[in-house]
């Protein structure tokens, strides 16, 4: 999958994408202040590619859980299940429902996304990507953003948590790349020095046939020097 | 073939066709028989139908001549009726027919050589319980029949999820091969024609095996909650969503201990009890009220369904007896005072519902005993805050009170009837209330852009069941449709909506015209009769007058033999017209014995006048 962080500070954003086996669970979001978390598993094509440069990755299961509302929300792109405490509802990506409850709303907009609000804070938005049934290769996504991250705590961690919190980046020697449509250039950023490379990923929250171009500056090799620590510290062992 | 002639008649076919489009059935039942005797012979046709089943026509062919049936407002058609039976010329009859049905069965005289065909029509709307729609057919022919078929056809809109046929008769491979049952996407279809040899009850017998019940169960995808259907103006939408937590319930059983319910009644009830506590979940609250000439609670106050406290409730309910007088209004002004103040006093959760279970065998005869005054305590005592479920137990209830009872406090009644089944009666009744998945529903549509809802707000959605709601669109031309489902679920509330766009309704409406086009229009009208007619049984003075007025002329309209119209088969004779008819038995009519059919004299060239009535 990969990950776009508008920082708005520069007026510009970060993209990275993240490698990793189907089946992985990575931590998005972490915040032990509000009790929120956030996991994703990455699921692959149908036919898998030995190749993992050529391979696609997708989050294809979100876990979201509230510690302190005891409520858990697992999407994937077949249906939407939410746990209070041992309680299950299930519901179809064919609904149009509003779930509402004491510190949460959960919105579902038939065959399209999720929009998940925390009382006054947070906002969550699963977008549902589905292509053609019978594709050979490709199967349904999810797509996940965050609306007023700034209504978590500072103590937000987690692959997209950690960049809740103002971030200073600075861009020097832009010079052309082998891709004369993409320019690389020099990023400092978190006190590591990084070749970066000028591109453009897709926000699907309009539209998720069709995207909103998001210009961002793109870390290689999965975040390396963006992200804090090492890659493994985000894989955690389930999505609850 | 000697063997297929009885007594001179031999019934050359018989025939039922059912129709079914989103839930809604439309049967016909066809009969043809030949008088092969030298003499005029009596022809009997019996159809036993669901109780919830409208007629909406009746056919006599005689030699080629067909004589349709027209629906009359009862009054008016009673009077034929009486005119002609005191000239000694009588009916066919509609008459109770055990638990689910009643009986229509009309005779007539056939000169030798002649040819007669029935033909009966049928409609009513497939009620989802447990998860499926059920459809009942009697089979009974009363004698070999050449070319005997049940055919189903079923078209769902949503998908068929499920089909099954099962006869009670069918005990042998031989007979089982005559069945076909089949379903994919959208249609399912069912078979059952057995040649002459299948229907014999032995390879040498010229009696018929086929009778007994035959039962047609299917339910459809449920992908969505809801489905909506608009054709020609009218629309129905389902909603029967699942996968929801069930709310928790507090539940005070009032039950009759007085002494008719001595031995068996009580056994039975003790057993279901019994069972009904083992399937109880422990955030349920419960507590019991029995009521004999005096009024005894288990518990003072609901009790939460905790395996200890569900140990000591099998313990109480074992050691009840029978006592004396009944005092309904006692135990139920009890129970519901109970509920009342345990939400009050926030005994129970609040995310949970309310409901009392009335169990009696007999009439009020302690305490307040005038049915009336009854009905106005417990309404007013309740308020509209909890439903009230009504369950009259044997022959000796006034049904038509506790009924009453219950429709006006948001429940329905139920008879159990005195048979060795009476505990699973009671069983499946508590089944099909035990899993409330919302309360509070109400359906939500744009305003102006609908007339004549049907009833749009339910205190209880349960799981397995459906919430149907049709009505008419303001605009017939209306490109876009809503539709807002509102309720409270176990730990949240839940608003669904339904949407449906100009390209969506102009696609459904293609495929379904064909099949039946203007079923959901006779699917509201069905809805609406049956809506009136309850909301008839608990309105009084110039309210029930107006109930009464708009149900009949919706059956006059749409041809329906309710209980206020009457369907009449004319032919004159001799200047002189002959009469049937034949009575829808309600509820509240007990100790109705199996149909008797009578006759409606035809001897030719005499002309003979009939009458299909409902009540």
């Amino acid at each position: 999958p990969h990950f776009i962080i508008r920082v708005p500070g520069k007026n510009d954003a970060l993209c990275f994408n993240i490698d990793e086996d189907p089946g992985t669970v990575l931590r998005l979001i972490h915040d032990p202040v509000t009790g929120l978390t956030v996991h994703g598993e990455i699921i692959g094509d149908k036919v898998a590619s030995a190749d993992s440069k050529t391979r696609n990755t997708y989050f294809g299961k979100l876990g979201i859980a509230n510690a302190y509302l005891d409520v858990r929300i697992e999407v994937t792109p077949e249906k939407i299940s939410l746990w209070n405490g041992e309680a299950q509802s299930t519901f179809s990506w064919l609904d149009t429902v509003t779930v509402t409850q004491n510190g949460m709303t959960m919105a579902i907009n038939r065959k399209k996304n999720i929009v998940l609000s925390f009382g006054d804070g947070v906002t969550f938005v699963v977008v549902l990507h589905q292509v053609w049934k019978k594709h050979p290769v490709h199967r349904d996504f999810l797509g996940f953003y965050v609306v007023d991250s700034h209504r978590m705590s500072a103590q937000t961690h987690g692959l997209l948590g950690q960049f809740f919190h103002p971030l200073d980046f600075e861009v020097s020697d832009i010079r052309p790349g082998l891709d004369p449509s993409k320019p690389v250039a020099t990023m400092v950023v978190k006190n590591h020095q990084l070749k970066v490379t000028r591109g453009s990923q897709k926000d699907y929250r309009r539209d998720a046939s069709v995207g909103v171009k998001v210009a961002c500056w793109f870390i290689h090799n999965n975040g390396e020097g963006l992200l804090d620590g090492d890659l493994k510290d985000y894989i955690v062992p389930a999505l609850f | 073939l000697p063997e297929m002639v009885v007594d001179g008649i031999e019934v050359y076919s018989t025939k039922i066709h059912c129709r079914v489009t989103s839930r809604f059935a439309h049967n016909t039942v066809t009969t043809r028989a030949t008088n092969r005797a030298e003499t005029a012979k009596e022809v009997s046709f019996d159809v036993e139908l669901p109780k919830t089943a409208f007629i909406t026509n009746f056919t006599l062919t005689i030699d080629g001549v067909t004589y349709p049936g027209n629906i009359k407002e009862k009054e008016v058609a009673q009077k034929q009726y009486d005119r002609a039976v005191s000239q000694g010329k009588t009916a066919g009859l509609v008459k109770a027919s055990g638990r689910k049905l009643e009986k229509f069965t009309v005779s007539v005289n056939v000169a030798a050589g002649s040819k007669v065909t029935f033909e009966l029509t049928y409609e009513e709307l497939l009620k989802r319980n447990k998860g499926k729609y059920e459809m009942y057919l009697k089979v009974r022919p009363k004698q070999l029949v050449k070319h005997f078929e049940i055919t189903a056809d079923i078209f769902e809109p949503q998908g068929i999820s499920s089909l099954d046929a099962q006869a009670s008769f069918i005990t042998n491979d031989l007979l089982a091969s005559a069945l076909t049952k089949s379903f994919s996407g959208k249609k399912g279809h069912v078979s059952f024609k057995p040649s002459v040899d299948q229907q014999r009850s032995c390879p040498t017998c010229t009696d018929s095996l086929l009778d007994g019940d035959f039962t047609i169960t299917y339910d459809v995808n449920r992908e969505s909650p809801a489905n909506v259907q608009i054709v020609n103006g009218y629309f129905v939408h389902f909603f029967a969503p699942h996968g929801l937590p069930v709310v928790p319930k507090n539940v005070v059983f009032v039950i009759d201990v007085s002494g008719s319910m001595y031995y068996q009644k009580l056994k039975q009830t003790k057993e279901a009890l019994l069972k009904i506590l083992e399937d109880m979940k422990e955030n349920d609250y419960l507590n019991f009220v029995l009521f004999a000439s005096k009024v005894r609670v288990w518990k003072d106050h609901l009790i939460q369904a905790t395996p200890e406290n569900i140990q000591e409730a099998r313990a109480f309910v074992s050691n009840i007896a029978a006592e004396d007088t009944t005092n309904i209004n006692g135990g139920l002004l009890r129970g519901i005072e109970m509920l009342k103040k345990a939400r009050e006093e926030h005994q129970v959760p609040e995310r949970s519902t309310s409901i009392v279970i009335l169990l009696t065998d007999g009439i009020a005869n302690e305490g307040v005993s005038r049915p009336e005054d009854i009905q106005a305590n417990a309404r007013n005592a309740i308020g509209g805050k909890f439903p009230l479920y009504s369950l009259g137990f044997g022959d000796n209830v006034d049904y038509g009170f506790l009924e009453k009872l219950a429709l006006e406090n948001n429940g329905f009644a139920r008879r159990i009837y005195e048979a060795s089944d009476a505990t699973l009666q009671l069983q499946d009744f508590y089944e099909e209330i035990a899993n409330p998945l919302l309360t509070g529903v109400e359906v939500e549509y744009p305003q102006n852009a609908i007339l004549d809802l049907t009833q749009n707000t339910y205190k209880h959605y349960y799981d397995g069941s459906e919430i149907v709601v049709a009505g008419k669109l303001a605009d017939k031309d209306m490109n876009h449709f809503k539709a807002d489902v509102k309720g409270h679920g176990a730990f949240n509330d839940l608003s669904f909506t339904e949407e449906l766009d100009a390209e969506e309704m102009e696609k459904a409406r293609q495929e379904q015209d064909y099949i039946f086009g203007d079923y959901i229009e006779r699917l509201w009208a069905y809805l609406t009769i049956e809506q009136l007619l309850d909301k008839r049984k608990k309105a009084q003075g110039e309210e029930k007058e107006n109930l009464t007025a708009q149900a009949l002329e919706l059956s006059l309209k749409y041809h329906f033999v309710t209980p206020l119209t009457s369907m009449v088969v004319t032919k004159p004779e001799d200047n002189e017209d002959q009469t049937a008819i034949a009575d829808k038995p309600g509820d509240d009519q007990v100790d109705v014995p199996p149909s008797s059919a009578v006759l409606v004299g035809y001897q030719p060239p005499q002309t003979p006048y009939y009458y299909v009535d409902g009540d």
